[in-house]
């Protein structure tokens, strides 16, 4: 259950995350390492860990937490870090993975909201800008992204927790991430976990159109839920977000996919249906380990269907 | 810091289109202050709303009145969210 001091069954502070990243490119120097992608509206450092044995190769990134309020997913990414670094040499998968791509992983997306979720506001989901003309703060960063923005699915209202922002990439959260993916180049799959309700979904949320990889995105999503499935049985159901859930404009996997990422997924890890956001902290390490095996199962399909 | 004393989270399910034509103009009720966790936009499929303890009985009759089903999901979101921090502090201890 423990890593050195750190309690990974327990939600942490963004300092406590921010210590730990810091610990394990000091454990494991030769593989991971901190990069720093950008600032926050409040100036809070957008740290990425890099997992990579070197050289320019293609990547898998991962983030967690563009909604401040979902703190399992922070958890869980925290979680899935430990377990990328300590599985690779001994973990014929993830070291046959890290021996061709690098991994990005963004545990907190949202710093800003993350703090205002621990000290203000434990219902809070957006970003923390200033909207000219309102007194209402923040955008909702996944109806922020240059794909369908401002279309259905997305408020124009800034005081509801679904405003899409003055204009797409207006969040520098959602910016820094944007710029790292294209100046990169070589993001072959893009996953975002977001925590509510045990859903898998791909392309498209904007428009209940299929996508043209509708076929093979759906495959590969369906293999990682009955992965994830197999260890406490949690059920997830798989496909496109308009359809799963609801049409949404501006997200992020939307925009990675119009990017050539063809690998696009966004996850919603288990509530239970009982305690929506407020998932107890016992539950973040079962969470982490089911989760940890459909996201394995991507990258692996990811690795094996170069394109 | 801001509490959610009394605040309760509906699980709806509405039934048709007309349903959720309703739903959708409840969530445009802005005095509500009502928080959609999960949008009703599908026939059938749950949506849930957190709502301040101050509008749980207009939202409970409007649902009533429409023949809207919905169930509590949960009682007290403070209640959740004592606990929570308790968890937080024990764990901080260890």
């Amino acid at each position: 259950q423990r890593n050195g001091n750190f309690n990974f069954e327990a939600y942490h502070t963004l300092e406590e995350i921010s210590q730990e990243m810091d610990t394990l490119a000091a454990q494991y120097p030769g593989l991971v390492s901190k990069v720093n992608i950008g600032q926050s509206f409040e100036k809070r450092p957008m740290n990425v860990l890099k997992f990579s044995t070197g050289g320019d190769k293609p990547a898998i990134w991962l983030d967690a937490g563009i909604h401040a309020r979902e703190w399992v997913t922070q958890a869980t990414a925290l979680w899935t870090a430990n377990k990328i670094a300590s599985d690779y040499g001994n973990d014929p998968s993830i070291t046959s993975i890290l021996d061709t791509m690098d991994i990005f992983l963004l545990p907190v997306t949202n710093p800003d909201g993350y703090v205002f979720s621990q000290t203000k506001n434990r219902m809070w989901r957006k970003t923390r800008s200033k909207v000219s003309g309102s007194f209402c703060v923040g955008v909702d960063p996944n109806r922020n992204w240059d794909a369908g923005f401002g279309g259905p699915g997305a408020s124009n209202n800034p005081c509801s927790d679904s405003y899409h922002g003055p204009h797409a990439n207006s969040e520098v959260e959602v910016k820094s991430i944007v710029d790292f993916i294209k100046s990169h180049g070589k993001i072959k799959a893009f996953i975002t976990l977001h925590s509510y309700s045990q859903l898998l979904m791909f392309p498209y949320g904007y428009t209940c159109t299929k996508s043209d990889n509708f076929d093979e995105l759906n495959e590969v999503a369906q293999k990682a839920a009955q992965s994830l499935a197999s260890l406490h049985g949690t059920k997830y159901k798989v496909g496109p977000i308009c359809s799963v859930i609801y049409q949404a404009s501006g997200s992020t996997v939307d925009w990675t996919y119009s990017q050539g990422i063809k690998y696009s997924f966004t996850f919603e890890l288990r509530d239970t249906g009982r305690y929506g956001f407020l998932l107890p902290a016992s539950q973040i390490i079962p969470t982490a380990q089911e989760t940890w095996l459909a996201l394995r199962t991507i990258m692996e399909h990811t690795l094996n269907h170069p394109y | 810091q801001e509490t959610f004393v009394g605040d309760q989270v509906l699980e709806i399910t509405p039934r048709n289109e007309e349903q959720i034509k309703h739903l959708v103009e409840l969530e445009a009720e802005e005095h509500l202050q009502l928080d959609f966790w999960k949008l009703p936009t599908i026939p059938g499929e749950t949506a849930h709303v957190r709502v301040p303890f101050v509008s749980i009985q207009a939202v409970k009759v409007f649902l009533e009145s429409q023949g809207i089903a919905y169930s509590t999901m949960i009682e007290d979101v403070q209640v959740l969210l004592d606990k929570e921090n308790e968890e937080m502090l024990l764990n901080r201890r260890r």
